[in-house]
């Protein structure tokens, strides 16, 4: 499904020259449930957004389904973002000016979806993160793990196909975070979506079926959690 | 030191009412390494912004060296979250139009030190961190786990009595936050400062010498770490 071969990824602007990734091989298969750990700036929000067709790599390919996603149209990588992908940034970057709602239901809109569908598919996201008492707030009144919360009710809304989330569960208590990762997992099983999180937390990544480590740009590690 | 009588806090903007506490009674000596806990919407980080000065009690008294806030200045209250309160915020909070040099030195202008005072003071705080390999970068280019601890060097880098933490090393792997919590140990027992820490992590909690649990915005729990 996704297979990056020989990324890297330079970030040169204003001066500034960091190789964030180099040499990355890294093939997931449609179904899988999978973390990614390493320490603080070794890579992982730059492998996710090159995943998520957010940035594009400095050097080698990213195959999505056998395509290389430098020879897609803008208006293919648009389609793959909005309709295939639900990504949870690790800063959540929510719409300061709309409601928890509001931002849910915004990536549906491209769906074209009619305003009631959209409405009743936003609510249900947001009641299954735990936060549907909370709709009608904007992001400055709720709470950071709420906030949280709603940015991973944005990218589920949808139903897509692959999920990637960037510490989903940084700022949650541990029972939050159990019902978070419990969801990743059901629907991994029930709707076979492709689960990638980035996390720092063991525990949690040995709720998933594979980790991959990094550690200055590199995968240093990848192997199966075993069955416990 | 710091002493909240029977504080509580509504929220009540636009047509909103929350009631985010209730009934908090707390005692905290000078000198304290204490951590807060509790799941998400809890409280917490209204608790931490009430006891840094940044939002006022709906009901109840803050009392902060024996004097009520509430009869303070504003040139009081002020002088008591640029200079003697050093806050880490749940979400950071830095400039985005800064660099992480820039972001630290910034409250060390309202001390008046010189210019060179003030850049040296902000690299050893960057470097303790351990992202004196960064000083240029703005926000946007910085990993999540970098931002966060440019935001908690920019609170201990003026040296203040009081460190308030929110979850300091959410986005942080074990090793990283290890030096943070390490970091925080350091300064309360070689000076004095008094540490209170907000984290879903019982492990980092268990770093600290007491653990105040939050629930719907009441303290359910408050008790000492059992030594070792
Ligand atoms: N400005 C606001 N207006 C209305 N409600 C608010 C506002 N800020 C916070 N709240 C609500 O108050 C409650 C407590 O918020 P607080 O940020 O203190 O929680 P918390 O314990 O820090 O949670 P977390 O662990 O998720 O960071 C939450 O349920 C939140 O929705
Ligand atoms: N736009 C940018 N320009 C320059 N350097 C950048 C930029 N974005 C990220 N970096 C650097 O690239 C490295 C990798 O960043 P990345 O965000 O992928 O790390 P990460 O593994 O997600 O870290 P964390 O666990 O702290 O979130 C970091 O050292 C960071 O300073
Ligand atoms: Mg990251
Ligand atoms: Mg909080």
């Amino acid at each position: 499904l996704l297979e990056l071969q020989g990324v890297g990824k330079v970030y040169g602007e204003s001066g500034l020259s960091v190789a964030a990734l180099r040499g990355v091989d890294l093939r997931v298969e449609a179904g899988e449930l999978l973390s990614i750990m390493g320490p603080s700036g070794s890579g992982k929000s730059t492998l996710m957004n090159l995943l998520g067709c957010l940035d594009r790599p400095s050097e080698g390919r990213y195959l999505l389904e056998g395509r290389d996603v430098a020879l897609l149209t803008d208006n293919e990588l648009a389609e793959i973002r909005n309709r295939r992908i639900g990504f949870v940034f690790q800063t959540f970057n929510l719409l300061p000016r709309s409601t928890a709602l509001e931002n849910v239901e915004l990536p549906l809109v491209y769906r074209g979806l009619p305003a009631a569908e959209r409405r009743r598919l936003a609510r249900e996201a947001l009641e299954v993160v735990g936060v549907g008492h909370r709709l009608t707030h904007r992001p400055a009144q709720l709470s950071g793990g709420e906030q949280q919360r709603v940015a991973i009710a944005r990218a589920i809304a949808g139903n897509p196909g692959v999920i990637l989330a960037d510490e989903p569960t940084g700022n949650l208590d541990s029972r939050t975070g159990e019902e978070i990762i419990a969801l990743f997992q059901r629907v991994n099983r029930e709707l076979g979506v492709t689960v990638i999180q980035v996390t720092h937390d063991l525990h949690r990544a040995r709720q998933t079926r594979r980790i991959v480590r990094l550690r200055d740009g590199r995968v240093v590690d990848d192997r199966p959690v075993p069955e416990a």
